[in-house]
């Protein structure tokens, strides 16, 4: 563990606690793109299926644990609590667009081609992807709200962080993952814009407007 | 293939 990845992950982690408590207090979705949570609790659900068989640190299996379960909250409250203020007209990305890729490339690309390896193989190129749906919707209504675009921010800035520790782990241990570095970049790189605007427009206290 | 890589990350 190094203190990019423990950033990095408790970015993530502050990124799903501002999303459950934007939903929670507000009790409205508005905004929030229910096809990317759906990709989300995917990527989730398909990577950590080893939380059972594979102990690495009881951190390793609390954020596992957590992330699986507030993926699946997330969708429950969007789709039955909070139904009526979900967005259906403007989350409408086709999520086929990315699996069917994700999914072949997963197939042919991968460090073993076992069950387990594969499926983690797949939720790592999803999750580069995941986000798209959200900020295609954030570009379909032309603003978000400022808790989203921090939520967004949060999100962004894990894989961000995580590109860090790739850096410190084969610099330091010899160690990479040429898949998920790949991966990584990509997700990071699909933030940019967003980055911008939020840095440019949100810290300056003004509402994340999309140029028209 | 290269040794397993062990799966520490999130």
């Amino acid at each position: 563990m190094n203190v990019f990845r423990l950033a990095g992950d408790l970015s993530h982690l502050l990124a799903i606690i501002i999303l459950l408590l934007k939903i929670w207090k507000t009790r409205s979705c508005a905004g929030i793109s229910g096809r990317s949570q759906i990709l989300f609790a995917l990527v989730y659900t398909t990577r950590y299926l080893d939380l059972f068989t594979n102990f690495i640190s009881l951190y390793n299996s609390v954020m596992k644990v957590f992330f699986i379960s507030t993926s699946c909250a997330t969708i429950y409250l969007m789709y039955v609590k909070f139904k009526a203020t979900y967005d259906h007209n403007h989350d409408t990305f086709r999520i086929g667009f990315l699996l069917i890729p994700v999914t072949i490339l997963g197939l042919l690309i991968n460090h073993d081609f076992t069950p387990l390896e594969v499926l983690w193989t797949f939720s790592i190129y999803l999750e580069s992807v995941a986000i798209l749906p959200q900020l295609f919707m954030v570009s379909k209504t032309g603003d978000a709200e400022t808790i989203t675009s921090h939520y967004l921010f949060c999100l962004g800035l894990y894989r961000a962080l995580y590109i860090f520790n790739w850096i410190y782990r084969y610099y330091f241990e010899g160690f990479y993952d040429l898949i998920a570095i790949v991966a990584g970049v990509v997700q990071t790189v699909l933030y940019c814009d967003f980055f911008y605007l939020y840095v440019t427009r949100v810290i300056k206290g003004k509402a994340l407007k999309l140029p028209a | 293939n290269e040794k397993k890589l062990k799966k520490d990350e999130l």
